[in-house]
């Protein structure tokens, strides 16, 4: 609700925020946001995910979750649990074949109640999956949650990347301040049935990117079909627990 | 600026307008846009462009455009060329690695300039590329552009035409009522060296799209590595005319 504080912004507070961004939709954000997440609650870390990508919600159904949240009295809200993760998205409150056609101020407050409406307790890790682009909600969460930690998600191509820095620039520009913490280069390369190795995207992009954000290139991921059936069905799979990235966190 | 009428709008324009949309990023709406716009340039029609996906533009790159436009006298701009066609994007007025850190009245106010104070003549086609999800941008541009038609792009996973169906399903609702004339499948399959065909992205999406939006499904472009060089040097290539696309169109 308007005017409660977000638990997470208080200094005081032992939850790391760890945002994943992309200038670029559709290079594995909310791919990567679960796999994270998993990674860490399997480590026995307690983990809530908030899915900011309000257009693009899709974590609900990577995860299987199909049941709304249960309200308690009136403004708290319980999250759904799945994977020994509690989750908030939009997805809960709107029909999944319903645009949610809104501008950035109604954008804004149903960020901030997803914050400060919903019962987490004191997670060990809190994982935002934000949308492409760098506008309305990417700004609003920075503001939020001043303690974030960015990582910044591509695909191999130099075309990707030069999107997807975007988001990497906007953390670091002097309106938004947030430390970009790690890249993350996903579909690296494809392994055929023969054993062939393609590199369908081609190749650098990880690199280019965690240079010029001069942050670590956490790890790769390969393009793995199963992990894109995983995450149609709401069964997901945890593609090598990149080195870095679970460990990074 | 302000208050100018934007031409495209008018009743008595010959301009036929396409809006290519998708509810999700990296389906690969920028190189359908571009894909499109070529093969109407080379079947002798007068295209203009706009790159309305102003946190991820990437138009004038995969275009190999890295001239200005010119400016006329104070407000009349005349927009770039190649291979044809006549471009405006947010990409003209900002560095390649600079982040548009905009919010919706901002970005309604640039959509605005892109429409009235760019000298366009009268073309053929004006192809639209919108950003991903159905946001601020997506709802200023149905305001701008009423006489458009639509077509959605997807991927052919379950989890891809689910989020993607919902760009289709803003433009069909009262408050936009903007008719969907089509439906585009992308990456639907890889074939490797050895001739084995893969569905990386699996199958049915475009299907389930055309279904769900009572649309046809005009084409299905397959993953070819040659359109991704292509589009990372600025040197398009036209995949496979699909059939339907540039003749529906
Ligand atoms: N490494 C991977 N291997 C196979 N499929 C992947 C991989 N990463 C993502 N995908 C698939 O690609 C699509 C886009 O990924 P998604 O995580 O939705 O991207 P974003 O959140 O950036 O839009 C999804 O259908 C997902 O299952
Ligand atoms: N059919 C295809 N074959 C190979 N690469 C493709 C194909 N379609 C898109 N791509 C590549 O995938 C990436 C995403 O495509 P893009 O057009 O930028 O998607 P969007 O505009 O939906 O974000 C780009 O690097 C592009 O070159």
């Amino acid at each position: 609700a308007e005017g409660r504080a977000v638990s997470f912004a208080d200094p005081g507070s032992r939850t790391r925020v760890l945002l994943v961004a992309s200038g670029k939709g559709g290079v594995g954000k909310s791919s990567v946001t679960v796999n994270l997440a998993i990674s860490l609650a399997r480590r026995g870390k307690r983990v809530a995910v908030v899915d900011a990508d309000v257009w693009g919600f899709s974590i609900p159904a990577m995860l299987g979750i199909d049941a709304p949240p249960s309200v308690l009295d009136d403004s708290m809200i319980i999250p759904p649990q799945a994977h020994g993760i509690s989750v908030a998205s939009i997805g809960f409150f709107v029909r999944e074949d319903q645009p949610v056609v809104w501008r950035g101020p109604m954008l804004h407050k149903a960020l901030e109640q997803f914050l400060t409406d919903f019962y987490w307790g004191e997670p060990d890790y809190l994982v935002v999956d934000l949308p492409p682009g760098t506008g309305d909600i990417s700004l609003s969460l920075a503001g939020f949650l001043p303690r974030s930690e960015a990582y910044v998600v591509t695909t191999p191509q130099p075309a990707a990347q030069r999107v997807a820095q975007r988001a990497g620039l906007m953390f670091q520009s002097p309106q938004v301040k947030i430390p970009v913490h790690g890249v993350i280069e996903n579909m690296s390369w494809f392994t055929g049935d023969d054993g062939t190795r393609y590199e369908l995207f081609g190749s650098g992009g990880g690199e280019g990117l965690a240079e010029r954000l001069d942050a670590p290139l956490i790890g790769k991921v390969p393009l793995v079909p199963a992990l894109r059936e995983g995450g149609d069905v709401g069964t997901p799979i945890v593609v090598t627990e990149p080195e870095g990235e679970a460990a990074a966190a």
